[in-house]
């Protein structure tokens, strides 16, 4: 993009890596998740030297294009109330909510795989099966997008490309999805510990496409 | 930091040297997660014959170049002067940082170290 030259050096740099300006202040220094290193060392070019190269604009683990991957925590965990344990009757519903503010219009998602870490009193998700509609701002959820079952002990995954995020579409600023849990036979609803959204995103104007072979 | 030594003047022949960018030097240590720097180098060093002709494992010549090099020895003063040292072949970085909004993002940036050098 071609954009006024800017004055300091530091500014010239953050234009030239595609970042409007620095983050601001301090941020919530937390741990970095494990996955994002793991994309991180995949990427570094010394392993790449070590033997296996590097497909440009290409995330080799997911095995989709893209060159940003984010790692979106839940922004509503705080303000969830935490649920009591509940030994019969339905489970309760919860809604996650993803600020993508930060993602830019130009980028098209190539992948968004939602996670959850559900703790269960007694690990028996057996039967489980989570649902997943987008919250509408009329309070209620829409149709129900899909359906996955709870792995035991696993980290819960949810792939919602072409469900909840549109692919070769710009994100939405907001994501806030309506989550319920169906069926199982545990006695003890399982407690949402966690929420997280995995966004690997193509920026075209900094990935050409391939140059055809001549 | 660059290569000790380099100065002023561009000495030698055209090649790569050390540049080192530090993301503290640039104050973006607190939001940049890894790596802390990388090595950016630059090109530098004369174009003119027989430097612009291609060394032992380096990249092709291009004839241009090699044209240019033989104009500029024939009228160093008049005409479009020597070639010029420029990269030739650059590889990718990966940055881990903090945005905005707290999330951890891996940007990947296309050509941003210079491997090798070559006269153009």
């Amino acid at each position: 993009a071609r954009a006024p030259a800017p004055s300091d050096p530091a500014s010239a740099l953050l234009q030239a890596l595609g970042l409007h300006e620095a983050p601001q202040g301090v941020p919530t220094l937390r741990p970095v998740p494990p996955v994002m290193w793991r994309l991180f060392r995949r990427r570094d070019p010394q392993e790449a030297r070590a033997g296996y190269p590097l497909r440009p604009c290409h995330v080799e683990e997911l095995g989709v294009a893209g060159n940003i991957v984010r790692h979106i925590p839940d922004s509503g965990v705080l303000s969830r109330p935490l649920e009591p344990a509940r030994t019969s009757g339905p489970c309760p519903k919860w809604t996650v909510a993803f600020d993508l503010s930060g993602v830019e219009p130009a980028e098209r998602p190539t992948r968004a795989r939602l996670e959850l870490r559900l703790e269960a009193a007694n690990e028996d998700t057996r039967g489980w099966e989570l649902s997943v509609a987008l919250w509408a701002e009329a309070e209620h959820p829409g149709p129900e997008l899909l359906r996955v079952p709870v792995p035991p002990g696993l980290p819960l995954r949810a792939d919602l490309l072409g469900a909840a995020v549109a692919a070769n579409a710009s994100v939405p600023r907001t994501l806030r999805l309506a989550l319920a849990l169906h069926g199982g036979a545990a006695t003890a609803c399982p407690r949402l510990a966690e929420a997280s959204l995995l966004l690997v995103t193509l920026d075209p104007r900094l990935c050409p496409p391939p140059r055809s072979r001549r | 930091h660059t290569e000790p030594g380099v100065g002023g003047g561009p000495g030698g022949t055209c090649r790569t040297r050390r540049l080192h960018v530090s993301f503290r030097e640039v104050g973006w240590h607190r939001w940049v997660i890894a790596p802390r720097g990388f090595l950016a180098n630059f090109c530098q060093g004369a174009c003119t014959l027989p430097e612009a002709l291609p060394g032992p494992g380096g990249p092709p010549a291009l004839n241009h170049a090699v044209l240019r090099a033989l104009m500029h020895a024939a009228a160093p003063t008049a005409g479009a002067g020597p070639p010029c040292c420029v990269p030739a072949r650059l590889s990718p970085i990966s940055v881990l940082f903090f945005d905005n909004s707290d999330n951890v993002v891996l940007r990947h940036y296309e050509d941003m170290v210079v491997d090798e050098c070559g006269c153009r």
